[in-house]
């Protein structure tokens, strides 16, 4: 089982909904998926419409109760594809943690018995804009990190306080996560300044960038008024295929597979 | 004078580009304004080139030591408007924070002597994506809310957690506190998610939604790589019209004027 902190502090750039339909294009090509939402905005349990149920246990219930993650797994519309809600009480949660010890490592600790039932081949966790403590969890998690940019001037900033925030989680609390891609998301290729910071970006990144990227599309943004993925809202269409081409850069096969 | 946050927790709406350009366009109507960065991105400070220097002092100064705002203030290029830069150590301040008596009164506190010396007509604050301290404390020192909104999905949705907090201040910290419009951003004319989105909007909000709306205008996200404000960048783009518009309409004028 591999975990995938989905993670960029500077909003707006696609973390959502890259989680949501890099995970479903994983699930396409044979894979058991499970997203978890760890951002107090639950845009990826809205995404695939799995509104907190009244009874329901989410991951506010994990991260302070204790609650085991078996229990808070729920199916979405797609095949090979789980998801673990949150909602709003997740804004509680940093400051009710702060004076826990270990804090930052709650969720790994909750995924454990995950890994030895073998349950699923991938865990692909959605974060807040944010550099905090559901972040940081997420990130003692992982063993990879995917971030998500959008090729316009604010993106380049904020990349140093994040590398430098997953290089101290690195040192300090788990010592095998590695950037696995960068990934231009919602690339408007119109436009020349979107040309000048990708080069930006390529320069300074190198190979951490993919080769994919995710054009702008306005079917990825209809998707979640649906509750679907792009592949059960517009499998056709750029946006399916920008996410089926990066999925397989990523698990280093054919897209056509 | 009035103090103003620009506030939305769904990141990427456009909440900096608003607090600067709404900024300098209520300068270039004369008035004197000074704008705060409450974001640990910094992004307002980087989109006015104000890059912190090894000797100055931010925000950070501010909330955490006590500095007087007086000291933080520096000139922006434009006329009348004036910034109190962050940097990236904001990120750790709300941990600081978190135990001190009335943390999310120090900002207005510190307002105190500005409003007694009479020194501006406005104090805009962008905000983080985040409804925590460091958003508390914009929403306790100002009488007015700024939100900036783009008309897609996910932007519905994180409105009934905004206004319940907004709320909350209101009860416990701010009496006067009062959302004084939501304004349609990066609006992208073309495509029908957008019209059903707004209209979505004004059927929940009605009068509180701006007549005026920023349309998507890639000069708004070329201003920043010059630290220029939209009216150095293009004075004639849309943009630049749009924000002017929208300040005309808030203080209640002609655009014209
Ligand atoms: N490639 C794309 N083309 C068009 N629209 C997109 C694309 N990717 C995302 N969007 C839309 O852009 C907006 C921002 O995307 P999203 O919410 O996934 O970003 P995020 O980084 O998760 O935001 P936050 O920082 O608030 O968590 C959403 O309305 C989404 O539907
Ligand atoms: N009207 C617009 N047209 C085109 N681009 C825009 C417009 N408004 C903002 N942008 C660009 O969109 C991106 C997001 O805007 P901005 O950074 O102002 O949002 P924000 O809400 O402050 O984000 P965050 O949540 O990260 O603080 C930026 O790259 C900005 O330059
Ligand atoms: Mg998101
Ligand atoms: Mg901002």
């Amino acid at each position: 089982m591999k975990t995938i902190a989905v993670i960029n502090q500077k909003g707006g750039v696609g973390k959502t909904t890259t989680a949501v339909n890099f995970g479903a294009a994983l699930a396409r090509m044979g894979r058991r998926v499970l997203l978890l939402d760890m951002d107090p905005q639950a845009n990826l349990s809205l995404h695939l419409d799995l509104r907190p149920e009244l009874e329901a246990k989410n991951m506010t219930n994990l991260l302070v109760d204790g609650a085991a993650l078996g229990e808070l797994v729920r199916p979405t519309g797609t095949e090979r594809l789980w998801a673990v809600p949150a909602d709003t009480s997740l804004n509680g949660v940093e400051q009710v943690l702060a004076n826990r010890i270990g804090r930052e490592t709650i969720l790994r600790e909750a995924l454990e018995p995950l890994i030895a039932a073998r349950s699923y081949d991938f865990v692909v966790i959605d974060c807040p804009p944010a550099l905090g403590v559901l972040s940081a969890n997420a990130l003692v998690a992982a063993q990879e990190v995917i971030i998500p940019v959008q090729p316009e001037y604010f993106a380049l900033q904020g990349m140093a306080k994040l590398m430098e925030v997953i290089e101290l989680v690195r040192r300090r609390l788990n010592p095998v996560l590695r950037v696995a891609r960068i990934l231009p998301c919602i690339v408007d290729q119109r436009t020349r300044l979107t040309a000048e910071v990708l080069a930006e970006i390529r320069g300074h990144f190198g190979p951490l960038v993919a080769q994919s990227m995710i054009r702008a599309n306005v079917k990825l943004a209809e998707a979640p008024s649906f509750g679907h993925t792009i592949f059960q809202h517009a499998p056709e269409s750029n946006g399916a295929q920008d996410y089926l081409a990066f999925a397989a850069e990523y698990l280093g096969v054919d897209a056509a597979m």
